[in-house]
């Protein structure tokens, strides 16, 4: 997966996401959902049909969020997830985005929630705001944050990419996703950056690639435009 | 070419165990369970299949916190498949390290 939250020059932020999984027939099963309380709609997610977490979503004028797997790569990590879901009651990666985007009052309301709540392995949030400034990269680890990587556009980190790996640590010599996806960022610029922009960088090779099953960008304070495409294989 | 996935409105005021009927207006059942089966086994090998869908209905209940566990068995009920392989399909999705 490739996760993209940045701001523009005006203060508007944006949010971007490639959701990469080896399993063709998962384009097919690809779903928006308005969850609906009261005839309003609370708040919005894609998904695929038969799995009621989710890991793309948007709280209108509140927050986006995305995760993105954290993979250690390590063959137990499995063992571990069924472990910590079965033994612990930890909660699904999915179902505590889905929770936050349900509950969390506002941005730092939704951080903190996707900070601290256990849940049953590794992985990255990646959140917006609607305000400038309210963007950042979580970093977790089972039990609560391992780091937190927000947006500084004062001193130029006015984007962040999230792929697959720590983001203090280089990405593994095969995997050119994230360094792609910088370059276009910076050059596309901050002035330039809008929610077509975005979608340009999640098109670009190998940002985008032959396991993107959908792109979704999204951003809090216009929820109108949540827009998700899924990708042919 | 790219294209837009379907849209379903889900009421969150309705009871768990039919809220999630809309998606059957937008897929086909038996292509819902043919591609949850093709996920399962893509994902999870044959005997460990079957240890983990025993496992499954032994603990079902204590795992499956609210709303989901209700969610997840209106699912099942509607499909037609077996509630351990609805909860599997829930964790082969979170399981790619596996």
């Amino acid at each position: 997966c490739t996760s993209i939250v940045a701001q523009d020059k005006a203060g508007n932020l944006y949010h971007g996401r490639n959701l990469d999984y080896p399993q063709s027939v998962l384009r097919n099963l690809t779903v928006n959902v308005n969850f609906r309380k009261n005839g309003k709609i609370s708040y919005i997610g894609t998904t695929f049909a038969g799995y009621v977490g989710l890991w793309t979503g948007q709280s209108p004028y509140k927050f986006t969020v995305s995760g993105d797997q954290r993979d250690k790569g390590h063959r137990w990590d499995f063992w571990k997830n069924m472990f910590s879901a079965f033994m612990l009651r930890r909660s699904l990666v999915s179902w505590l985005v889905r929770e936050t985007l349900e509950k969390a009052e506002d941005f730092e309301d939704a951080a903190l929630r996707l900070s601290k709540i256990p849940i049953i392995t590794g992985v990255y949030y990646i959140v917006a705001g609607a305000r400038a400034g309210e963007g950042l990269v979580i970093t977790r680890d089972r039990k609560g944050p391992a780091d937190i990587w927000p947006l500084n556009p004062l001193q130029g980190g006015w984007f962040r990419v999230e792929t697959n790996f720590d983001h203090w640590r280089p990405a593994p010599a095969k995997d050119h996703r994230r360094e792609a996806a910088e370059k276009a960022m910076n050059a596309t610029g901050q002035e330039h950056i809008n929610m077509y922009s975005l979608y340009k960088v999640l098109s670009l090779s190998p940002v985008c690639n032959s396991i993107t099953i959908y792109t979704t960008t999204m951003s809090a304070a216009s929820p109108e435009k949540y827009t998700t495409l899924v990708r042919p294989p | 070419s790219d294209f837009a996935p379907p849209t379903i409105d889900i009421n969150l005021d309705d009871d768990p165990q039919v809220r999630w009927l809309p998606l059957f207006k937008a897929f086909d059942s038996d292509f819902l369970k043919k591609a949850a089966q093709e996920v399962i086994d893509s994902t999870i090998p044959k005997w460990l299949h079957k240890v983990l869908r025993a496992l499954v209905k032994a603990s079902e209940k204590f795992i499956l916190p609210k709303p989901y566990g209700e969610e997840i068995r209106g699912m099942a009920s509607h499909v037609g498949a077996s509630l351990s392989d609805i909860i599997l399909l829930n964790f082969a999705y979170e399981a790619t390290a596996f």
